[in-house]
């Protein structure tokens, strides 16, 4: 699963 | 069919910003995007999930920190090209 890997989300 | 060849995609900022998410990930290398707005900015330039950046407004950010690329594209103002490629050529 990416998500759990996610360490930086930013929205643009 | 996926389509390997990076793209080149421009958009205009729209009332929700680009309409992207840019992402990185833990101990893998490179920004990645997701949750693409259908039908925003970044869908209509041609942006899928989960591509990888390459450039961004011509200047290649593979080598620079997730803040600065940031940054690069929030200054951008309501004008943005990128340089996108599907994660399997990445």
């Amino acid at each position: 699963n990416m998500i759990s890997l996610v360490t930086q989300k930013t929205k643009l | 069919k996926v389509n390997h060849k990076p793209r080149i995609c421009k958009m205009v900022k729209g009332p929700n910003g680009f309409g992207f998410s840019l992402n990185m990930a833990k101990n893998k290398p490179g920004l990645f995007i997701n949750e693409v707005q259908s039908h925003g900015p970044a869908d209509t330039a041609g942006v899928e999930n989960n591509d990888f950046l390459v450039e961004v407004n011509g200047e290649n950010v593979m080598n620079e920190s997730y803040d600065k690329v940031v940054a690069r594209i929030q200054s951008s103002g309501d004008k943005l090209t990128v340089l996108v490629c599907s994660k399997d050529a990445y």
